[in-house]
């Protein structure tokens, strides 16, 4: 039986689905509720595959993307390459809110966000570095250049194009690795 | 990723998502999350979806906007996310992903595509009759 309010994610993320009940039932509007649920697993770093301290880059630095919208108006806000900002999710929503963008990326999006009162902080954590040392120390495996020289399934960069190009060899699939 | 929609007692929908994206990604990449139709689509008139998985190859095929306009013509939210699915799996048999759908009568489905390490997806329901998160599972 169908009812509604219904709220719906993906993963077994109980605590922000409930976060999102919460605030529907708060009287808080359907984007108030994709964005309480969403913070509430960028704080909790859901399954490290959230927020700060998880996926750490080449180089070991965490980024951000997210984005909400607004089925109604078909408003979207979103950030991309988010540095240094806990809560993309509320820049997201501020970039929709606040300007008529749609998208802000990079550095950019941060300057952004702390011009609207994001606070800017560190999102490294012990465990962020835990992997990214790993894999430095796997000779940065797995990886996803290609093309390139030296060898990336062997070897660390700094890469420079490969003389030919090859088909992609298949990578192995980690369920807690997801966008 | 989190990827959530929601849908108000009035039918009013809205989805979003978060990442930290692909683990020793290269710097500067940005996957599906953050691309409407693809990480998340919602429109009021049909429903919501939401993609996870391997952002590089579900962006190229805006599964959550598919997944919304196939509920847009009366497809069911099960039926619109297999195909979802099944569209990028005709280009990328190997591929990992999931995606979930939900129309604004308060029916919802997903599926995922089976690879190895990867044969059932697992979601989250709220509503008025489960009164607490209820978690739901689909056979890849």
């Amino acid at each position: 039986q169908a009812t509604l309010p219904l709220v719906i994610n993906t993963w077994p993320f109980e605590h922000a689905t409930a976060a999102a009940w919460s605030a529907l039932q708060a009287g808080g509007s359907v984007l108030d509720a994709v964005e309480k649920g969403c913070a509430r697993c960028e704080a909790d770093q859901c399954d490290g595959s959230v927020g700060f301290g998880g996926s750490p880059d080449e180089r070991g630095e965490t980024t951000l993307d997210a984005m909400i919208m607004n089925g109604n108006t078909m408003e979207v806000g979103a950030v991309g390459d988010l540095r240094r900002i806990k809560n993309a999710i509320g820049v997201a929503r501020a970039v929709m809110e606040r300007t008529d963008h749609t998208l802000l990326v990079g550095e950019s999006a941060s300057v952004f966000a702390e011009n609207m009162g994001f606070t800017a902080e560190d999102l490294t954590t012990n465990k962020s570095i835990s992997i990214f040392t790993q894999w430095l120390k796997d000779n940065c495996q797995p990886n996803y250049r290609k093309n390139v020289s030296p060898d990336p399934s062997q070897y660390c960069g700094p890469y420079k194009p490969g003389a030919t190009l090859r088909q992609r060899r298949k990578r192995q699939i980690d369920i807690h690795a997801h966008d | 990723t989190i990827g959530m929609i929601v849908i108000g007692k009035d039918g009013q929908v809205a989805a979003g998502t978060s990442t930290n994206g692909a683990n020793h990604k290269v710097p500067g990449r940005v996957g599906d999350s953050p691309i409407a139709g693809a990480g998340s689509y919602a429109d009021s008139t049909a429903g919501g979806a939401a993609a996870t998985g391997d952002g590089d190859v579900m962006m190229r095929f805006l599964p959550s906007y598919l997944a919304v306009e196939l509920m847009k013509t009366g497809t069911d939210p099960s039926t619109a996310c297999k195909t979802s699915i099944s569209r990028i799996k005709i280009h990328y048999p190997g591929f990992f992903g999931a995606v979930i759908c939900a129309n604004t009568t308060g029916h919802y489905g997903a599926a995922c595509n089976k690879v190895p390490g990867f044969s059932k997806f697992t979601f989250v329901v709220y509503n008025s009759q489960s009164n607490s998160p209820l978690l739901q599972s689909v056979d890849c």
